[in-house]
């Protein structure tokens, strides 16, 4: 499970 | 990358293209609410603080300097050019910042995922964004005289979002990635404060007529 939100967004 | 959001990201890269287009070209910010345009600096300045401590791609870094530098010149532009600065609508931007920023701020301080300084920015820059076009569409609905570039422009402005809507779908059904309530209902909520613009600058496009705006 990926822990923290993907943040590779504009 | 999917394509939902390379198109999401191209619609705003050519959103903003078209605005600098439309101030370079005609000398002119006739329609442009400065208000919004200045908001739009604080959403980046307050998102894009990773910038020089995560680093995901060259696409990714390229895109937020590219999103950090054109919306502070568009704002110089509007305030400081002498030439542009005069065909700003000062008397009709009457919409107030700190109505949208404050209440943003506050928000985001109470509904967060981490309490950390990055992350309460983050998801202020979000708040903030999706209200961000609210005093532009407040200048177009006082403007009588709507010009096809801006028009165009906020259509771009609206759809980008839009697209990053079906880029979310996508990615939970294709990624590892938690439900993600923020993003998701930002834009959500951003997506629908266009719901009537869409729908009259579509029919305005349809019926060749001049985009009007109810008042």
């Amino acid at each position: 499970e990926v822990l923290h939100e993907p943040k590779d967004e504009l | 990358m999917n394509a939902f959001r390379l198109a999401g990201d191209m619609t705003h890269l050519l959103s903003i293209i078209l605005l600098l287009l439309k101030i370079r070209a005609t000398k002119s910010c006739a329609g442009i609410s400065l208000k919004t345009q200045e908001l739009y600096v604080i959403v980046f300045m307050s998102r894009y603080l990773d910038l020089f401590r995560t680093y995901y791609s060259l696409y990714n870094s390229l895109m937020k300097i590219i999103f950090l530098g054109t919306s502070m010149c568009i704002v110089w532009y509007m305030r400081s050019h002498k030439v542009v600065r005069q065909t700003y609508n000062n008397d009709e931007d009457t919409f107030r910042h700190f109505f949208l920023v404050l209440p943003c701020f506050v928000l985001a301080l109470l509904v967060h995922r981490n309490f950390t300084f990055i992350e309460i920015l983050w998801t202020f820059s979000l708040y903030l964004e999706s209200v961000a076009i609210l005093p532009q569409l407040v200048l177009l609905q006082k403007s009588s005289n709507i010009d096809n570039l801006t028009g165009t422009y906020v259509f771009l402005l609206g759809a980008y979002r839009g697209l990053y809507l079906f880029n979310w779908v996508y990615r939970f059904f294709t990624e590892n990635h938690r439900v993600r309530w923020i993003p998701w209902l930002s834009g959500l909520i951003q997506t629908a404060i266009y719901t009537d613009f869409f729908y009259y600058y579509i029919r305005s496009w349809k019926n060749r007529e001049k985009l009007k705006l109810p008042a």
